[in-house]
Formats: structure tokens, sequence, C-alpha cells
């Protein structure tokens, strides 16, 4: 015990580039990474500081400051992070600046806690390096969410084997003339078919499946639009259940296998319930 | 006789290395 109000003096300030400092961060980026279901994936960009605590009765406390940079995958995207993008400046990126703490025990890291704060580029460094690069509009403005409708029509209109519904709209950016807009939605597959929806609200979405789209609608000259869709479909398939012991009767039920909303394709994921397949779906110009 | 010149003196305290490797780009 420790009389109240003094702080405990710290071990030692370790370099940032410490391997364990490293494997602190990396471990406090996967779980912002599990920690937040909107947006992209963040990947770690810098350590700034690092201080660590002794812990008793056993172990340290890595108190870090970290810069993490954003992705191109978005959190439910099972692609792993280290196949993920990251996000170009050119892109109007996003960064995240966290403040952690990582339990280090029998070399074992786990996340105390972890507060960050994201914000965009300032749009002067956007220019500076890109002056005609689009810059990050507004989610909720109106013709973003008129662009990523027009657009998620657009794929559905292509008669898909299921309708697909809008889960969140993730980017948007006006390009500098204002003639298009360039969006990143995610949507859901859904138990309704694509030509006979009439209330998209009594359509019930699949389980974990999920479509990460690109849209681009972009104001003709001389009236009307064009409406650019692809989505990529992740479809969860059942995993294959490991050989039992003869004698031994398998705790798990009957693989029951719900139709994907678009074939799958080959397992790239495997995780401890479900391989997950993506399919490219590309919806050419409408 | 020559007198002895100044040793080497005390080792500098070692200086945290901070921040760490930029990974992508700086911001």
């Amino acid at each position: 015990a420790r009389s109240p109000g003094v702080p405990v003096a710290p071990v030692r300030d370790p370099d940032c580039d410490d391997l364990d400092v490293e494997q602190a961060a990396l471990a406090a980026v996967q779980y912002v990474n599990n920690n937040h279901k909107h947006g992209y994936k963040y990947t770690l960009n810098q350590v700034d500081k690092a201080r660590v605590y002794q812990r008793r009765p056993t172990g340290e406390v890595y108190v870090l400051e970290i810069d993490l940079v954003e992705t191109c995958c978005h959190v439910l995207d099972p692609t792993p992070l280290e196949n993920c993008t990251v996000r170009q400046l050119t892109e109007h990126a996003v960064e995240g600046d966290c403040d952690v703490s990582v339990l280090k025990v029998d070399n074992q890291f786990m996340v105390l806690n972890a507060k960050c704060e994201s914000s965009p580029d300032s749009a002067e460094d956007v220019r500076k390096i890109c002056p005609n690069c689009p810059l990050l509009a507004p989610l909720n403005d109106t013709k973003v969410v008129h662009a990523v409708e027009a657009a998620l029509t657009a794929f559905n209109a292509q008669k898909h084997n299921n309708y697909f519904k809008l889960q969140e709209i993730s980017r948007a950016q006006f390009s500098p003339l204002q003639s298009s807009v360039y969006t990143e939605f995610v949507t859901v597959p859904t138990d309704c078919k694509p030509i006979d929806v009439i209330d998209p609200a009594a359509c019930n979405p699949l389980p974990n499946q999920h479509g990460f789209c690109k849209g681009t609608l972009t104001e003709k000259v001389g009236g009307g639009e064009d409406v650019v869709a692809t989505c990529t479909v992740f479809v969860a398939v059942p995993a294959v259940p490991a050989p039992q012991p003869d004698g031994i009767e398998s705790s798990l039920g009957p693989a029951v296998p719900a139709e994907p909303a678009v074939p799958a394709g080959p397992p790239v994921a495997a995780g401890p319930a479900v391989a997950l397949g993506p399919l490219l779906v590309d919806a050419p110009a409408v | 006789p020559v007198a002895p010149g100044p040793g080497p003196g005390p080792a500098a305290p070692a200086i945290p290395l901070c921040p760490g490797r930029i990974r992508h780009f700086k911001i």
C-alpha cells in the first residue's frame, strides 16, 4: 500500500522504439480497433512518449502516447490490419492521438485503458501537397447522403441475390469544383430479394455479412448525374469442424450455412468460428 | 614529471529516444 496522494515513481523511461514499447503500442492499436465500431481501422505511426511503472504484485504498466493513422479498411472489414493500406495524405487522411496504459505480465500485454482523439489532417496541409485533391465532407451533408443513396440504388439494380441496406456512411469527399462527390459506405445484405422490396425497413440484415462500397456521383454539365458504385462483399461461411477422435461427439451443432448474399470466394482469413471469403462485386457506371 | 590529464569523466546520462520512428509519414 502507498500513502494516498503520493505518486508512484516511474521505473524507467524507455526508448520509444524499445521492443516492449512497440509491442505494448501494437496491443493498444488492436484494442482501439476492436472497440470502435464506426469508421476505419487505425495503424501505429509513431510512439511519442513512453514511461514504465511497476505494478504490484507483479508486472509493469506501460503508459504511452501514440500516434495512429487511418487505413482504408473499415473496422467491420475482416482483412487483417497488416494487409490494410494506409490512407494517404492526399486522400485527406485522419489521424488519431491516444493515451494508453498497457499492463505487461508474464510477457503478455493487456490494455488497461485507452483514450483517443481523432482529427482529419488540415485542409491547408492537404492543399500544400495536392492543390486539387478533394477534401473530406460532412457525412450528413445532403449531397453526400444523396450520392450514397444513388450509389446504393445502382448497386441494388444489378439484381444480386439479396437486397442491400445502408449501414453506415463512412467517408465522403467533395471534388474542388463541387461537381462530383466521392463516398465510401457500408452495406448489409438482407433477407429480401432485390426485385420485391417494397418497404426496406421490413428487410432483416443477414448476420456476419457486409459490403464495403465506394461510389462517385458526378453532376453532368447538361443536367443529370453519373453514378459509379463498387462494393466488396465479405461473406461468412461456416468453419469446417476439426476432426474429432473416435467416440467423442462434437459439441458443435450441425453446420447450417446461411445462403450467402453473393457466392463466397476462397477463404482468406480464418477465425475461431468462421472463415471469411471476399468477393469483389463491381457495378459499372450507371 | 607530467601531471595526469583529466580523465574521461562521468558518462553522459542516457537520453531516452522519444518520439520514436515514424512508420508511415510525419503528421
